[in-house]
């Protein structure tokens, strides 16, 4: 464990807080794309397979059971809950993620490490994981309206990633361990994803005024 | 071929 991976996943931990928070405290899911958190519940579905069978430490178990927690509980506030339910904007969060997942399944068939269910079920999660900002990207696009907390949100979620790399880098120089490079085109093209809306967010909180992103 | 490392990142 470095510092570079510990804090990019108390980003990632950071990020999946404040988005309950916000739904739970002000019962309002307006601004979040559904279709996003129902992407990241399929990643933390697909990948954390092995959380019985494969003990790697008992932090790694614990942050696992609290990302599939939290991403399911989202999920369910968004769809179930009745007063969340009615702020969502189904109207505006069309994103086809279907034709996501399609691609990335053929995509992790094709292209993976080991042919094994978990091999293939993991590697689908990290092509899951690279595009699941999309819908949300897309839904901020359409309605202009970043409050803050969604900003904070997509903008930890991006810093997680970006730690990540600094993580692989890290260990690749001083364990000799490297991440396959599966991982690192994956996480690459995650983090080049949020690269736009970086820009656009630092630029807002450094003029201080509010996020708009170009039409 | 080595065995796939577990994946020991979250």
């Amino acid at each position: 464990m470095n510092i570079f991976r510990l804090s990019g996943d108390m980003t990632h931990l950071m990020s999946v807080i404040v988005l309950l928070l916000k739904i739970h405290t002000i019962k309002s899911c307006a601004g979040i794309s559904l279709k996003t958190q129902e992407l990241y519940a399929l990643v933390f579905a697909t990948r954390y397979l092995d959380i019985f069978t494969d003990f790697v430490s008992v932090y790694n178990t614990i942050m696992k059971l609290i990302f599939l927690a939290t991403s399911f509980s989202i999920v369910w506030y968004m769809r179930h809950h009745k007063i969340v339910r009615r702020s969502y904007d189904k109207e505006q969060d069309t994103f086809r993620h279907l034709f996501l997942i399609l691609p990335c399944l053929i995509l992790a068939l094709v292209v993976n490490e080991k042919f094994t269910f978990k091999e293939v079920m993991w590697t689908f999660s990290l092509y899951v994981e690279a595009v699941a900002i999309l819908p949300q990207l897309v839904l901020l696009q359409r309605t202009k309206n970043i409050d803050n907390l969604t900003g904070q949100y997509v903008f930890l979620l991006g810093a997680y990633r970006a730690l990540y790399i600094l993580n692989w880098i890290y260990r690749y120089l001083t364990e000799k361990h490297f991440v396959h490079w599966i991982t690192w085109i994956s996480g690459l093209v995650q983090t080049l994803l949020y690269a736009d809306f970086f820009y656009y967010y630092i630029n807002s909180w450094k003029n201080n005024v509010r996020l708009q992103l170009p039409a | 071929v080595d065995q796939p490392q577990i994946h020991d990142e979250l």
